[in-house]
């Protein structure tokens, strides 16, 4: 898979969840997808706190890309 | 190692979570 194509596809999964397109994910935006997708609301919020490596209440496209690149290769690469 | 085993679980959740998404936008059922 070439970088671009993980790149593009970063970006189109951040905006599936970033559906106002504010640039970050609230843990509000990742509970709308317990209606989208076969997760329960606990794993979304399992997810979330994963994420949110800083731990302030948002998730910036740097580290959802770091969770999306640990999830593709084992480890996190910003 | 409860850390370990937790993060296992994140891993899992992870993958879960990135997979489902994959699915979504694919279109696979």
């Amino acid at each position: 898979i070439g970088q671009s194509t993980i790149l593009e596809k970063t970006h189109e999964f951040f905006q599936m969840c970033d559906t106002e397109n504010k640039g970050f994910i609230t843990r509000r935006d990742m509970q709308r997808l317990n209606s989208e997708l076969p997760l329960s609301a606990e794993e979304l919020e399992n997810v979330f706190d994963t994420l949110d490596s800083d731990r302030n209440g948002y998730l910036t496209l740097n580290e959802f890309s770091s969770g999306f690149s640990e999830f593709l290769f084992g480890r996190k690469i910003s | 190692d409860p850390n370990m085993k937790g993060g296992a679980a994140n891993e899992g959740v992870l993958a879960n979570f990135f997979n489902s998404l994959l699915s979504k936008k694919t279109g696979a059922p």
